[in-house]
């Protein structure tokens, strides 16, 4: 029973979803070597098949995708209590005749998110925040106009996927969602919560970030948005999961980004159970070093 | 390159260059999903991360992959912190998602506690936004002068403050309500559901009848399944099985399989 008199069935799973990249090109039959949009195949591997062939470098089919959640809503729905979800929600630009364009990003990401809200979200309720199972997405340096590229809000786009993922983010965390494209759900109310962290504003290959040491870098207003959150979690007793799109890894943060972040991982090693991100499309795990970052943060000092 | 190299100074290694090109041909660039020098990629970690945690625990192994002479213990490992990183549903390899399991034994009785109270978050985000403000103002002459001749972790607020000592370690290090326990990876078997579904449609069904026969995922290997069973996910089991990969070959052969979701992948 939860402190706002509702109650919750907590089965103590949670599902972590990422790069599903549906493409809505994909046409069955074609060719691999056309990323799957046209063209005859001239070998068997060449051939896109109705869901998909492993390493033949095409995206999701639609087929796969919509099967994909399909199996989940109806063998994982009603077993688990929160769900990760950790971006690009959309094909990758390397079809030079078909280059992808901001409103086909947008509305495949606004698609994806309903589909989403319309799996987990309460029947009953016509309360549209009402999940029975939390969602919490975070963006893909895929699921950006131009690809890589995200400037710190309140822009645009940062407007574009506030209205995509409302009804994911708490009301009262909209101007900061706006500013920083960074929020986090309390999954269990003053117990867990689930940060997901807009991992583009650390991201070597965003051309907006160089390093995380000046104010007006985007990594360092992000990075300040976290201290403050994580300091209140802790005093609020409370244990966070950080999850986002791009790891935390030395070769994909920009100059002092990777050791900053380790530490707050790090430092923090009282409340923050883990961190769960996508983007290598490889199944592992890293262990990032505290004092090595320590090291590398007071040395460029 | 030159800037990021400057500030992590002699920490920067040279030799983790190899993961530049796997890192770019992972889709970050206008690449698409073909997976190119993963398993370079792999080595490199092993390499970079691995052995590297196994050699400064002064930890051997023997051939069958048991522990031989440890000069320190790896102890709760609370100097490292784990990321996790996930198989995609994209086909890159084969279409993966993972269920995690995670202790919430006691927690119905800690919320039937008098003492606990859920609190409202919207002064705590109203306050934020004034001390960001704050934070992000223009260095006038005075603070540019205290960051140059203080200490700069005073100052730069963007480096945390180390934790208390009087703090316990949390649900990563020490088993807890919310630590993981366990998890369970699925995956689609690409080439066995085509076969099913073609069958399907030998057999008379139409095609949204076949898919739905054929399509399913399966779980690929659990958190606890041999060879490498983990007993739990704290960061010191994750420790202890990076040790176990830094040198032993055939759970090395296991890992990279199910990193690659259980496609034959190779450079």
């Amino acid at each position: 029973h939860l402190p706002n008199g509702k109650s919750k069935t907590l089965h103590g799973r949670f599902l972590h979803i990422t790069d599903i990249h549906p493409d809505p090109l994909y046409e069955v039959g074609s060719s691999a070597s056309e990323m799957c949009h046209r063209g005859k195949p001239d070998r068997k591997n060449d051939f896109a098949t109705k869901f998909g062939v492993a390493m033949n470098g095409c995206d999701s089919s639609m087929e796969l995708m919509e099967h994909t959640l399909k199996w989940i809503y109806d063998n994982l729905r009603d077993e688990i209590d929160f769900v990760v979800w950790t971006g690009d929600n959309i094909r990758h630009d390397n079809d030079r005749k078909n280059p992808r364009t901001e409103s086909q990003i947008f509305d495949l990401n606004a698609q994806m998110a309903q589909k989403f809200e319309k799996m987990f979200r309460n029947p009953n309720s016509i309360d549209p925040r009402n999940f029975d199972v939390d969602v919490v997405p975070s963006l893909g340096n895929n699921d950006v106009f131009p690809h890589n590229l995200f400037s710190l809000g309140p822009t645009l786009q940062t407007r574009e996927i506030y209205n995509m993922w409302g009804n994911f983010i708490p009301q009262e965390q909209q101007r900061a969602f706006a500013r920083g494209t960074s929020f986090f759900v309390e999954v269990i109310p003053g117990k867990l919560a689930i940060l997901s962290i807009q991992t583009l504003y650390l991201y070597k290959a965003n051309p907006l970030v160089d390093t995380c040491d000046s104010k007006k870098e985007p990594g360092y207003q992000l990075l300040l948005w976290l201290g403050y959150v994580l300091e209140e979690l802790r005093s609020r007793n409370m244990k966070v999961w950080l999850t986002g799109h791009v790891p935390p890894l030395e070769k994909n943060y920009d100059g002092n980004c990777f050791h900053k972040f380790t530490l707050w991982t790090n430092e923090y090693r009282d409340i923050i159970i883990g961190g769960l991100y996508g983007h290598m499309n490889m199944d592992h795990f890293v262990p990032v070093d505290r004092k090595r970052s320590w090291k590398a943060v007071t040395g460029s000092k | 390159k030159a800037s990021g190299k400057a500030l992590v100074g002699d920490t920067a290694d040279d030799s983790l260059g190899v993961l530049d090109s796997a890192v770019e041909a992972s889709g970050l660039r206008i690449m698409g999903a073909k997976p190119v020098n993963k398993e370079a990629y792999m080595n490199t970690v092993r390499e970079m991360y691995y052995k590297k945690i196994a050699s400064r625990l002064g930890v051997r192994m023997n051939k069958k992959g048991k522990k031989g002479r440890t000069d320190r213990k790896s102890g709760n490992g609370d100097r490292y912190s784990i990321v996790n990183v996930a198989g995609s549903v994209i086909p890159t390899f084969n279409p993966a998602f993972r269920v995690w399991e995670y202790n919430i034994s006691g927690l119905d009785v800690e919320y039937q506690s008098k003492d606990f109270q859920s609190q409202g978050w919207g002064a705590f985000f109203e306050e934020l936004e004034i001390k960001m403000e704050r934070d992000l103002q223009e260095d006038n002459i005075f603070s540019g002068w205290r960051r140059t001749f203080s200490d700069s972790r005073r100052t730069d607020k963007t480096i945390p403050r180390k934790m208390p000592s009087d703090l316990a370690l949390g649900p990563a290090y020490t088993p807890q309500l919310f630590s993981p326990t366990r998890f369970i990876q699925y995956y689609a078997d690409l080439a066995s559901i085509e076969k099913k579904y073609k069958k399907a449609l030998k057999n008379g069904l139409g095609e949204e009848e076949a898919a739905v026969e054929a399509f399913s995922y399966g779980i690929e290997y659990c958190s606890d399944d041999q060879p490498y069973a983990m007993k739990s996910l704290l960061t010191k089991d994750y420790i202890d099985l990076a040790v176990k990969l830094a040198d032993n070959d055939k759970l090395w052969e296991k890992f990279t399989e199910r990193a690659f979701i259980s496609t034959d992948y190779t450079d």
